[in-house]
């Protein structure tokens, strides 16, 4: 469970200070299968930055499991997220030196996980995401939505409790990307994996059980379905 | 006028051999509103960069304007992209140590437009696509679909003859993609700009005056409407 209460993360000050993120209290439970969304600007990175525990609120409180992050130290925050939350950025940040199947396989050697059983779960994954054969290739020898893919499939492989996932299928066909919410709702529903999109896709909407809504860093609507 | 005959670009070699573009015969005309559509990985892309000279066919012709880009120097090749094409990269190429401004008025510089022309230029292009205000900031001091739009202005600021858009939607919400979308349709109409997009984005799909659909490095199906 992952809750923020009256968060707020601004950047720059006086004449500068820009309000991101304002006064967000929101709570995110096992299972849910969610999606933020909202013009661009609106804050929906920053925002699910600050529920992963990749960047401290200005104001107000961001507790993981519990726990007031603030009271965690930089380590035992990258233990958490390592050990329970995949994330997907908006433009992707994989590892330009590794292969695609090093890119993926790269979480679960942090968490330890033994090397038959890593690289059985890479091949799964490259599988899941439509990329089976192309695991050898680097980064730049990749079409821009095959690098998005293999984001997602680094952020899934570790089979975490939470994937936030930044824009996800931006860079895909509708195919491809139905294909792949296809994979992470099954995900959701069979593993209880939890999911929180950030998103302008349609599809993503219209298969989320609840919608958030952002404008101005404010939370301006949430509704359930 | 920019035609390919024949176009294959290819990676790789025996058994690593991708045939990224196959055979591709096609002719942009002044004032075309064009869109390449394809699933991801099908060489849309790489199609847009060898149009734009970024990239030597690995066989077949590609004609700038009637002269065969193999027969001319790097720096010819560099002077028409500066004179004539605009180039909206699918991951942005933003320089990371230049504020939005500077990032779009890098080309004019280069171009020899004065200083007041220039910075007249500039702040119509940040009106134009959404980002009045936002000028002085650092790429990373933007949203995605922010940055986005940057690289939009910035193909589009020189008023270059042709632009050539991978994915200039991709991170942004539907609204403000429409509106990006409407400027782009007055320049076509009002300057005779051509744009050709590659794209995945039903909005932009429904605008274009021709669409042409590749699968697997080919182009499948080319139809004007
Ligand atoms: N340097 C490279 N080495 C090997 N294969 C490559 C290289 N660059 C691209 N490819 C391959 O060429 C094919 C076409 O890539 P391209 O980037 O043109 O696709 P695309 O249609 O733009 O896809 P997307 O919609 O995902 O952006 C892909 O299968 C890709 O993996
Ligand atoms: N380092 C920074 N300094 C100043 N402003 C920033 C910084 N980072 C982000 N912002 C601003 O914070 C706001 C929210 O950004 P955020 O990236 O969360 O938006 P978003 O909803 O994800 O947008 P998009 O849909 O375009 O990805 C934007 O107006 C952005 O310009
Ligand atoms: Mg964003
Ligand atoms: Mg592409």
């Amino acid at each position: 469970v992952i809750k923020t209460m009256e968060v707020c993360r601004y950047f720059g000050e006086g004449e500068t200070l820009v309000k991101a993120v304002e006064q967000v209290s929101i709570t995110i439970e096992p299972g849910e299968f969610t999606a933020i969304i909202g013009p661009s600007g609106s804050g929906k990175s920053t925002l699910l930055h600050l529920v992963g525990g990749l960047d401290n609120p200005t104001s107000g409180v961001v507790e993981l499991s519990g726990t007031n992050i603030a009271n965690m130290s930089g380590a035992q925050i990258s233990d958490f997220r390592r050990d329970h939350i995949g994330f997907v950025f908006q433009a992707y940040n994989l590892i330009p030196v590794l292969s695609a199947e090093e890119n993926i396989e790269y979480i679960m050697l942090l968490q330890g996980i033994a090397g038959p059983a890593r690289r059985q779960r890479v091949q799964e994954m490259l599988e899941l995401v439509g990329l089976n054969d192309l695991g050898s290739r680097r980064p730049n020898q990749l079409s821009g939505g095959q690098q998005q893919r293999v984001a997602v499939a680094r952020a899934m492989a570790s089979h975490p409790d939470i994937i936030l996932a930044d824009e996800p299928t931006a860079n895909l066909d509708s195919k491809t990307g139905i294909a792949l919410l296809d994979v992470m709702k099954d995900l959701n529903e069979t593993h209880n994996m939890t999911f929180v999109f950030s998103t302008h896709d349609e599809k993503i909407m219209s298969r989320a059980s609840r919608l958030i809504h952002m404008e101005d860093g404010a939370v301006v609507h949430d509704e359930r379905r």
